[in-house]
């Protein structure tokens, strides 16, 4: 089982659409699969069709009470794709547990009770750097951070690699990372810039490919589908397969 | 003095893009104003060309010490335009003030103490609802909600929504709200349909004009300039003026 959390610090730069798309063709692929929301905000929960004020099965329960990872997760109506959904509950996390010894290991001990159910587990997180983002870095294998392809937001990179590298010592842990250009647009001169000056930054550390500026991915969440399943030829769907193959490939090796 | 905070809980929207062109178009008109970065990302921070990590003037410094608030300020390279910058150290705040009570009104009060100072505060929120946006709710005169045109943003907007309303109950005030569409692109069907959704869902609640798609707007994020300083003739600067014109005169009559 390999576990890939999908983070960053700055807001709206693709990481739910980048959670549902991964998870989407893994189970097209016949892989098992989880999809978690560690988002309070649940945009991945509604993803799905799900409430988070409602939702009665939600990765909150796993931080307060003593019921099985199991018992939380709910399916899709994707085969072989189930959701370990959000709650808005999680907004007071920090306030309650923050301060408490020992939390930041809770969504790694829960997931590895999972390890004969799923091949792969994506985990979504919120764009703040709290518990929650602890808890992820603790439990992954590998981090999937996407960036936007604009100025902005690579600034906005190099302070959030900055926090990581702090984490990462405080929980004496090193963790893969792959950086992934998102909402490409190479007609624009300012697009071209920033991939250029983020591969001159940030080298190997970022994948080889990019995943466009494309209409289908903003039409697939309407339809509550991944792309996989709506608009397979679009160039977001095979820029996202490809994505998929190169995680399969780097996780296979390990 | 009037102050006005920025937020929405979904991440991308156009929250730091609205603050720093609010506060542009406000100081270009002869009003002085302070910019207030309660995002420990720092966007707004980094915008003016600051550094969040080691920025000693900063708003965590109001909720752990004796600092007055004006000692707290920097300049910008805009004429009557001043900020009170982020810090990294924000991302802990939930954590280590959180649970103690009366921390909710530590920026009403610090802002309080500036009335003579400004005419307009512009509070940019992260996109998290802890107790940054506690504070934010409590001090500000008004609240303006950007939100991206398209479905998703919607759903989110309707859970954001709720959640304030709960946050309001138990500050026990009420906080004038205005939601502004951003981002939008008249010549895409999702843009059109998602924008007749928010008016017909939210109705006067809803400023009637539009944040357009405006590239001039990243650009000018580039150039650690408000749009009013450099593309003043854009769609994008146009647009932010006549929102500038609708806050004035809503918060002239009270
Ligand atoms: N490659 C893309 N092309 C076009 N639109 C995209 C692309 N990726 C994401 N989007 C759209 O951009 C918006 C933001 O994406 P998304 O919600 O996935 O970002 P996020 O990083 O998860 O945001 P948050 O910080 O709120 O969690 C959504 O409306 C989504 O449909
Ligand atoms: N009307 C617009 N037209 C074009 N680009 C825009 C517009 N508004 C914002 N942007 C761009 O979209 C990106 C996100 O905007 P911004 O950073 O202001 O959002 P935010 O809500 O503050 O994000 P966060 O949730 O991370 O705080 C930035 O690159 C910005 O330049
Ligand atoms: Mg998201
Ligand atoms: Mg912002």
């Amino acid at each position: 089982m390999a576990i890939i959390a999908v983070s960053n610090q700055k807001g709206g730069v693709g990481k739910t659409t980048t959670t549902v798309n991964l998870a989407g063709f893994l189970a097209k692929q016949g892989r098992r699969t989880l999809a978690v929301d560690l988002d309070a905000h649940g945009s991945l929960t509604a993803y799905f069709g799900y409430d988070v004020e409602t939702i009665e099965k939600n990765v909150y329960r796993l931080f307060t009470g003593a019921t099985q990872t199991k018992d939380l997760i709910s399916s899709t109506q994707i085969p072989l794709l189930d959701i370990l959904a959000s709650s808005s509950a999680l907004v007071t996390l920090d306030k309650h547990l923050g301060a408490q010894p020992g939390k930041g290991l809770v969504l790694r001990d829960a997931l590895t009770a999972l390890k004969q159910r799923y091949d792969y587990i994506i985990v979504d997180c919120p764009p703040v750097l709290g518990i929650l983002m602890v808890n992820a870095l603790a439990a992954c294998d590998r981090l999937v951070v996407p960036v936007q392809t604009e100025v902005m937001a690579l600034r906005g990179l190099d302070r959030m690699m900055h926090t990581l590298q702090m984490v990462k010592q405080s929980l004496r842990r090193e963790v893969n990372t792959l950086i992934v250009p998102t909402m490409y647009d190479r007609r624009t001169r300012a697009g071209v810039e920033a991939l250029q000056q983020l591969r001159s930054r940030y080298g190997a550390l970022v994948w080889d490919g990019v995943i466009p500026e494309d209409t289908y991915l903003r039409e697939a969440s309407k339809n509550h589908l991944p792309v996989a399943y709506m608009a397979e030829k679009s160039k977001g769907a095979l820029a996202y397969a490809l994505l998929v193959e190169h995680i399969r490939n780097i996780e296979a090796i390990q």
